[in-house]
């Protein structure tokens, strides 16, 4: 994997057209399809490389490295089968924030959940405040929709909750965090809300 | 209890329990407090008929000056949290908000789904956000440079040439890439997108976004379709492109937004990348 196609994609979106949304609909088309799969190549060459740095195991030889990583581009409807699906026992979900900036930031991480009694730690293994956000029908109809009509996916069962935690990651760096079920008796408060009548 | 606030850190919003609207931002550690209102609208766009330009890619050009609000008043959702407070907030069947204040924000984010659009009126729509503040803003608002410094626009007026309006709004509006804000003597109100839209300030003390746009005639510049984006499954359930992003606002005393612009800016265009796994943590370094 490189990223050649996303640096072909990016030149070709550079066109007076494609900056300020001048082309006829088949053309805008064709930008976003060289778009997506420079960026599903670079995901993959990102996803290597963060195996490579993170497993100490591998010793600096990046092919040998097991860990395998996954990036959700459609987040933003709610769909990440990484962070929905129930993770096997014994294990956790591992979320890696890679912070491309100079300077270091405290950012909010949202990740959909289907399991609202899960406990995030950090690195040290320290417990980290989350909240769970119950999903709303827009993003779902959303997802529902675009899931179908772009990916061909009949969605049948959106994910129940946004989990949301505070990240904080050092400048041109990385931070993990470690996302498992808790007990029972820590179980966390969910949320309160209140609707107001028109 | 006409207002319920919302905001677990410094930053307050305020909302007519009444009307669902926003109707007020305060920051106590600034103690920075404006009264604003935020409400979605949309321009006809011109079909180019007794005016024979039509509105379309290139050219945005209303019918009448006026566009017509979604709705005056909105059902407000709150939930409330240790880290953040959401307001959801449904205008009308096709323009879905929620805004985010977390505890330890200056800012609050706005997270705008628009779509799809309806177009069985044959009318095409130019969809806005409007913030209007209580700011006596004598026509001067700032708009970024291509992404570049913030410049100083004054409304109905060019440095270079004696400016002739024929267009009020569309002649007012500029590109938007990083941010526009308005300040007064007392306070600054700006706002930060995530993509590149077009803005303006009509009015004083107002701050406008185009958000979305679905038109129905080409506006005969050269792109020789209208901007009228579908989405189908298997080619048989067509409908306009729904669009869904976010935008920042931040209020300030005056001289100091620079800094949350600048830093906030850059941090929009660099989300934190993130990679999942499974793994056992015991065994992980």
């Amino acid at each position: 994997a490189n990223t050649d196609s996303l640096g072909d994609a990016l030149g070709i979106a550079q066109h007076h057209d494609a900056v300020t949304g001048t082309a006829k609909q088949h053309t805008t088309n064709d930008y976003a399809k060289r778009l997506a799969i420079g960026s599903s190549e670079a995901e993959a060459v990102v996803d290597s490389a963060l195996s490579c740095l993170i497993d100490s195991k591998s010793n600096g030889n990046c092919t040998a490295s097991t860990l395998k990583f996954n990036q959700c581009q459609l987040l933003n409807i709610s769909y990440c089968p990484s962070t929905e699906d129930d993770v096997p026992n014994g294990k956790s979900l591992v979320v890696v924030a890679y912070n491309s900036l100079g300077w270091g930031r405290t950012d909010i991480i949202r990740i959909p959940v289907n399991d609202h009694n899960l406990v995030v730690k950090d690195s040290s293994g320290n417990v980290v405040k989350s909240q769970y956000i119950e999903m709303d029908s827009v993003t779902d109809e959303l997802r529902k929709f675009y899931l179908k009509a772009y990916l061909g996916i009949s969605d049948t069962s959106p994910a129940k909750y946004w989990l949301v935690f505070p990240a904080s990651v050092p400048p041109l760096g990385w931070s993990t965090y470690f996302i498992s079920r808790g007990t029972q008796k820590g179980r966390r408060r969910k949320f309160s809300s209140r609707d107001i009548a028109q | 209890n006409e207002t319920i606030e919302i905001g677990p850190g410094n930053l307050k919003l305020s909302f007519s329990t009444t009307s669902g609207q926003l109707t007020r931002i305060f920051n106590s550690k600034t103690g920075v407090d404006i009264p604003v209102q935020q409400s979605y609208l949309w321009y006809a766009s011109s079909p180019g008929e007794a005016d024979p330009q039509a509105s379309g890619a290139y050219i945005f050009r209303p019918t009448g000056s006026l566009p017509s609000v979604v709705s005056r008043s909105v059902p407000l959702k709150i939930i409330r949290g240790p880290l953040v407070d959401e307001v959801h907030q449904q205008f009308n069947s096709w323009i879905y908000q929620i805004i985010r204040v977390y505890k330890d924000k200056d800012h609050a984010e706005f997270e705008f789904t628009i779509g799809p659009i309806p177009t069985d009126d044959s009318i095409g729509k130019e969809v806005i956000t409007r913030l209007s503040a209580n700011m006596a803003t004598d026509q001067v608002f700032y708009t970024d440079s291509n992404g570049r410094d913030f410049l100083k626009r004054v409304r109905d007026y060019r440095a270079d040439w004696p400016l002739t309006v024929t267009q009020p709004v569309a002649g007012n509006y500029y590109p938007i890439n990083l941010g526009i804000f308005i300040e007064d003597k007392k306070s600054e109100l700006s706002v930060l997108v995530d993509r590149a839209t077009g803005g303006s300030s009509i009015s004083d003390g107002e701050i406008e976004l185009m958000l979305h746009r679905r038109i129905l005639k080409d506006d005969s510049r050269g792109v020789g379709e209208p901007l009228d984006e579908i989405v189908c499954i298997n080619n048989n359930t067509c409908e306009g492109l729904t669009v869904r992003g976010n935008y920042y606002v931040s209020v300030d005393q005056l001289g100091s937004g620079a800094r949350w612009r600048r830093r906030a800016g850059q941090e929009i265009y660099s989300p934190l990348v993130l990679a999942f796994s499974h793994e056992e943590s015991e065994k992980w370094s």
